[in-house]
């Protein structure tokens, strides 16, 4: 815990940082202002591999929160707090625990944990306290309710706290994380959700945020908490310094995105934020030390007030749609679990769809045209009972074709929320692991085992929730696999006694931008919001034609100096942001005898001059001193700069070795890596540039038919392919050349063979793979289309039809048009792991449109 | 009633009618109205002096009060539930 603030004298505002802490981003590690933004490392890309959730990049296109309310439900905040007073609001504050208007916590050196939550939010920039809220501008205030009986009524006052005032809830609670308790919100909680996202914030809805759990050494599944498991919630889990899951994370699939938050006490950093000064420390007014899972909802309360300035008329489903598509994967994809949906989406049951990134956010959200109104389409209630086997690894599967509602007035097309309402009797729960999948072949893991949840053995109409099928189509068969995987032994089977798939989402594209459609550039949204929209005034940093109320005003108090440069005495002047620091901060280069800092050009994270970048925005790379989107052909990307590829031929490669292309220039075929004019024996060119293996026995092919064959094989009767030729051997041996006796295969269902574990043609119903014989191919190969063997898909790619058309890339590799290329090539950006197209006749791009 | 639920003494109660028609059914049964419940127009908290402030056993006996009062849609005596800091 730490202790900066030296007394009153600084709180009547004789610390001229303190007058202008309102406004002045606290970009100085000096020491002297915001003492502890330099342990923000979660601000600042001190992650350990450099990453941070991208909080400056909103801050300097102005957005710091201002205009919006946050609440944190917990057990109270400490109104006059030197670092929160002055954007204390308590309107958004009350005590349910002792029914009075006042939120001070009660001093029991335990009550300290919304004043941190708090802090996060909205500590004031610009002093000399603790560190910055991530929404340094935003008011904020706090309920009392967790010092005390909780009940559904306690619950329901805190969820429906003035809603026209309070834009966002955030909350760090639920029930007991043991690993055995499944619960959620009563009914008045339940309608208390119904009511804020249906009248709240005037009607767009409000926002709430919950911690998505904090059961990691009880092994529990937070689909089992009913707050976290809800549509009404943003889900937020954790990740550590290093981008790894922190011990108390509880992995589920209805956890939506991430921020950072801690890890283990003394390898990774925690959160910096305020602290309440009780009676026992009353000098310890900021710690760097406040942890777990409720460490990371206030930071996405943070960031999704930056979101709500940047456009105050978002739903609370267009947030929703907002950290779905901004949310980054790559700074936790060391850790394992990323699977990628039918939508092409990496999801995560640990951390959703990755780091929340607050530059993006605001982006698109100053963009955002509005998602089109909520489709709820419920499926038949499947009642009939099946067997769940008691044997270990025993699982029952189920089927339900549904139509997505299509042609009724429910008809989905994009899914939002999938909910599968499930009864069963299986003693113990805990033994249970609940998959499933989409029609589009996403599985999704509905329930993993709880090892504690011995003491029940139903589940009753529990809705469990997934957010992993979001874009997907609704339409087609969903299978829903209940499998017997725990380590208990069972005395006797259980039963499903009904289940039933509630499916959220819309008809029309959800992905819309102001004048414009993502994918349908014919699109003109019409709803009354937008028009209102368009009438109001310009903000900088936005286009012309995006325009909405309120931002043009928050931009200007932003921007309106607070110094003058006289002030600046021995420090650096920005001039735009009217500050003095004692380095130029990122984004900006230093002119020395001018003593200013200067803004580098757009995208530069740090450069020489106004010209020239050394080192990019996240998701760009540098090439020669610009920053791209990717690299051009012929380079690879290397610690985000572009290298050139070694073997002039190749038109993408992975890396600096010769043998890593993987993609060639016209003329010249792929094969392991390099790029040849001919293709080697046993191989042909495909028409995507690469060479593939003809069909067993062949030497030469064209096509899929042989035009010669390897020893011991001759042509079949119709010439298409070869065969072995007739030796004395019966099918299932092989002729031993050296003893001239016929041996076994070995593989098991081979016909023919070469050599022990060296099979050719495999039994009806088999397929041959690297000499063995499997009943289907596996991940990372394809069944040939002579549906004899299983070939090894392309370099990158985990999952494909063909050795031409990939359906999923290794993480390091990038899915456009069918191929996994190490990155998008020219007239792409980067779409979470695919290669969408940029708009017509744009050469480079980091975004539609 | 669950063996494991802790009962208290209050009772959210859905009275349509509005607010006056609460503050008799309150007076009326001997409850105290705390008023509205949050957001949620007609959700009001009643309480009840007499009844054990925590309990193992729900109050039958206002139970069937307020489940005999036509102008009470809804009730729900409250419980004790167990929420903790993450």
């Amino acid at each position: 815990d730490f202790h900066y603030y030296e007394g009153n004298s600084q709180a009547s505002g004789q610390n001229p940082y303190f007058a202008t802490s309102a406004f002045g981003p606290p970009y100085s590690t000096s020491g002297f202002v915001d003492p502890l933004f330099k342990e923000q490392w979660y601000l600042t890309g001190g992650s350990k591999d450099g990453f941070d959730m991208n909080v400056l990049s909103a801050w300097k296109r102005g957005f710091t929160g201002k205009g919006v309310v946050v609440s944190i439900l917990d057990d109270g905040i400490q109104t006059n707090h030197p670092d929160l007073i002055l954007n204390y609001d308590p309107r958004a504050s009350t005590d349910i625990n002792d029914n009075d208007s006042d939120p001070t916590p009660q001093d029991n050196g335990d009550n300290k944990h919304g004043t941190r939550c708090a802090g996060e939010v909205a500590a004031t920039a610009g002093n000399n306290i603790c560190g910055v809220g991530v929404a340094y501008n935003a008011s904020i205030g706090g309920v009392r309710m967790l010092d005390g009986t909780v009940n559904d009524a306690v619950e329901a006052k805190a969820l429906g706290l003035n809603p026209d005032h309070v834009d966002i809830y955030s909350a760090s609670w639920g029930p007991e994380d043991d690993g055995k308790t499944v619960d959620g919100p009563g009914p008045l909680a339940r309608r208390a959700f119904i009511y804020g996202v249906t009248n709240g914030r005037r009607g767009l809805g409000s926002i709430f945020i919950w911690a998505s759990g904090n059961g990691g050494r009880h092994v529990d599944s937070c689909n089992c908490d009913g707050y976290t498991n809800s549509i009404f919630t943003l889900s937020i889990s954790s990740a550590t310094q290093g981008g790894y899951k922190p011990w108390y994370l509880e992995e589920c699939a209805s956890t939506l995105a991430t921020t950072y938050s801690s890890g283990t006490p003394t390898l990774d950093k925690s959160v910096a934020t305020v602290d309440m000064d009780g009676r026992l420390r009353p000098d310890h007014i900021c710690t760097v030390e406040h942890t777990g899972t409720s460490a990371s909802a206030p930071l996405a309360a943070g960031i999704a007030a930056l979101a709500l300035e940047a456009n105050p008329n978002l739903t609370w489903r267009d947030l929703q749609h907002l950290v779905v598509m901004t949310s980054r994967p790559d700074p936790l994809v060391k850790e394992e679990g990323w699977y990628v949906n039918g939508v092409q989406r990496k999801f995560s049951h640990k951390f959703g769809y990755g780091l929340m990134d607050a530059g993006k956010m605001v982006d698109l959200a100053v963009d955002w045209g509005g998602v089109p109104p909520q489709h709820i389409c419920k499926s038949r209630e499947i009642r009939e009972d099946r067997e769940i086997p008691g044997a270990h690894l025993g699982k029952v599967k189920v089927f339900m074709d549904v139509d997505g509602c299509a042609g009724t007035n429910s008809e989905i097309r994009y899914l939002e929320h999938v909910q599968c309402k499930i009864s069963l009797r299986f003693f113990p729960r805990g033994n249970l692991r609940i998959l499933l999948t989409s029609p589009m072949g996403t599985t999704s893991v509905l329930l993993f085992e709880r090892p504690r949840d011995v003491s029940s053995s139903n589940f009753d109409d529990w809705p469990f929730l997934s957010v992993h099928f979001w874009g997907e189509q609704a339409h087609g068969r969903w299978t829903l696999e209940i499998i017997n995987s725990g380590s208990r032994r069972i005395n006797q089977p259980g039963i499903l006694k009904k289940w039933q798939l509630i499916l959220y989402g819309t008809d029309l594209n959800p992905q819309r931008l102001r004048s414009r459609s993502l994918s349908n550039p014919t699109f003109q949204p019409s709803s009354s919001q937008f028009r209102e929209a368009q009438s109001q005034g310009s903000p900088r940093f936005v286009p012309q034609d995006y325009l909405y109320p309120g931002a043009s005003e928050s931009l200007s108090q932003v921007q309106k100096p607070q110094m003058v440069r006289s002030q600046c005495q021995i420090e650096y002047w920005i001039s735009d942001l009217a500050i003095c620091v004692n380095d130029c901060p990122d984004g900006y280069f230093a002119d020395v005898d001018k003593k200013e800092c200067f803004s580098c050009p757009q995208r530069c994270k740090s450069c020489y001059n106004s010209t020239s970048c050394t080192a990019c925005d996240h998701n760009l790379v540098l090439f020669g001193t610009k920053c791209l989107a990717s690299c051009p052909a012929g380079h690879y990307e290397a610690d985000s700069s572009c290298e050139k590829c070694p073997v002039k031929s190749c038109a993408a490669c992975a890396g600096p070795m010769g043998n890593e292309c993987v993609q060639c220039l016209k003329g010249t075929y792929l094969e392991n890596g390099k790029c040849s004019p001919k293709c080697g024996t046993g191989r042909r060119q495909s028409s995507s540039g690469s060479c593939i293996a003809c069909p067993v026995g062949c030497k030469s092919c064209d096509e899929n038919v042989c035009t010669s064959c390897i020893e011991n094989f001759t042509p079949s009767s119709d010439s298409s392919s070869c065969e072995q030729s007739n030796t004395v051997c019966p099918l299932g041996l092989f002729l031993d050349i050296e003893t001239g006796q016929c041996q076994a295969c070995q593989a098991e269902n081979c016909q023919r063979c070469e050599g022990a574990g060296q099979c050719l043609q495999c039994a009806h119903g088999f397929y041959v793979y690297l000499g063995t014989c499997l009943d289907q191919c596996s991940g990372g190969s394809y069944l040939t289309s002579n549906r004899k063997e299983c070939l090894d898909c392309p370099k990158l790619c985990t999952k494909c039809k063909s050795a031409e058309i990939c359906e999923e890339c290794r993480t390091d590799g990038m899915l456009q048009e069918g191929k996994c290329l190490p990155h998008c090539s020219e007239g792409y950006y980067n779409d979470v792991g695919t290669c969408s197209r940029c708009s017509q006749s744009c050469k480079t791009c980091i975004g539609p449109g | 009633s669950d063996t494991n639920s802790l009962y208290s003494n209050h009772f959210a109660v859905h009275v349509p009618s509005g607010a006056a028609r609460a503050a008799d059914i309150a007076q009326e049964y001997g409850f105290i109205n705390m008023g509205q419940i949050g957001s949620l127009a007609n959700y009001y908290l009643f309480e009840h002096p007499k009844v054990r402030k925590r309990s193992i056993s729900s109050s039958d006996e206002h139970h069937t009060l307020l489940q005999d009062e036509p102008d009470v849609h809804w009730f729900e005596q409250q419980v004790e539930r167990k929420r903790t800091k993450r």
